[in-house]
């Protein structure tokens, strides 16, 4: 508008190609700033202090213990962010889920237990049967090969539990470590996720760490 | 709404994804790894403006209409975003929490005349 053009669109397209898209570019920063309300991309993470870390894990602890007991009975020493969970390709019966771990905790952290957490809503007619695949990258190109299959039978509402230490622990070796989760029920029962897509009721996994000893030679 | 092509000249929808790693937002971004913005570019030609399909709604059409009838006709119309979608987004803010957020409108699905 400021050059004149009646529309916002045509500027652009009077543009040089490379002057185009530095002006996109710029466009697309300012949008994501200006929506999130920041002044300027906020500088590269800190990990959070020893203590907050602590203090945050000892609440979930207090939180987390009636609803599962054992969990978490000590402070565990990862360093976060261990994993983002993020739902992948998906049917009307089968969902895809994809657990992306970080490579930098990958390579400094052992896994000694992780479990898979899965949310049944009430199947309302009889056992629900679903089948659990862990999906793992194939050694070339994007095809998968199943590590595991394992069919559960859901009886009622609650949370179903998935021992999956073994599977990502032979993760922990690769340049990218991901493990995909492949929910599958016979058609006709729904989506196998939680329909209200609620965050508590959302899939996840937790994993038991600690930091990787390192080896040190002493000579004398 | 109509996708540009090679020496698309009409109001379409021209792809344009921002790879977060090649301007240097990988660190603070977790998810997605880019933003498909797109936007929306092309010719408006009176005609066009009203026609079903490339107009947004049936009120547009009703308008288009009327403003072809007045002397405002020659004004012409403009190639305008008319679906959007929201951009989820996993970062860090600025005390190094780890932020979910859905902005609504930031995806270009669609474009049309106004």
């Amino acid at each position: 508008a400021a050059q004149g053009w009646p529309c916002p669109a045509c500027g652009v397209a009077a543009l040089s190609p490379g002057a185009q898209r530095d002006a996109l570019l710029a466009l697309a920063k300012q949008n994501i700033l200006a929506k999130l309300r920041l002044p300027a991309r906020p500088s590269a993470p800190r990990p959070p202090a020893r203590g907050a870390l602590l203090t945050a894990l000892r609440r979930m602890r207090a939180q987390r213990s009636a609803a599962f007991p054992g969990m978490l009975r000590s402070p565990l020493p990862f360093t976060p962010p261990l994993l983002v969970l993020r739902a992948g390709s998906s049917t009307s019966h089968s969902a895809r889920l994809h657990f992306r771990f970080s490579q930098e905790v990958a390579g400094s952290t052992e896994i000694l237990r992780a479990t898979l957490y899965l949310w049944w809503a009430a199947p309302g007619r009889g056992a629900r049967p679903v089948t659990v695949r862990l999906l793992q990258p194939g050694p070339a190109g994007p095809d998968v090969t199943v590590a595991s299959e394992t069919r559960l039978e859901a009886q009622s509402s609650g949370w179903t539990t998935l021992d999956v230490g073994a599977a990502v622990r032979s993760l922990f070796g690769q340049d990218a470590p991901r493990l995909t989760v492949e929910l599958e029920v016979p058609e006709g029962w729904g989506s196998p996720l939680p329909s209200n897509h609620s965050d508590s009721h959302w899939p996840f996994v937790v994993a038991r760490a600690r930091a990787r000893k390192s080896h040190r030679l002493h000579r004398r | 709404g109509v996708d540009c092509g090679a020496g698309s000249r009409m109001c379409c929808r021209q792809e344009f994804f921002v790879d977060f790693k090649e301007i240097g937002w990988e660190d603070w971004i977790i998810q997605p790894e880019g933003y498909h913005m797109n936007y929306c570019a092309g010719l408006c030609p009176l005609h066009v403006a009203g026609i079903p399909g490339l107009a947004a709604s049936f009120h547009t059409a009703v308008l288009n209409r009327v403003k072809a009838a007045s002397a405002a006709a020659a004004v012409g119309s403009c190639c305008v975003p008319t679906q959007r979608r929201p951009l989820s987004l996993l970062y860090y803010d600025r005390d190094s929490n780890i932020v979910k957020t859905d902005i609504p409108d930031m995806i270009v699905d669609s474009c049309g005349c106004t």
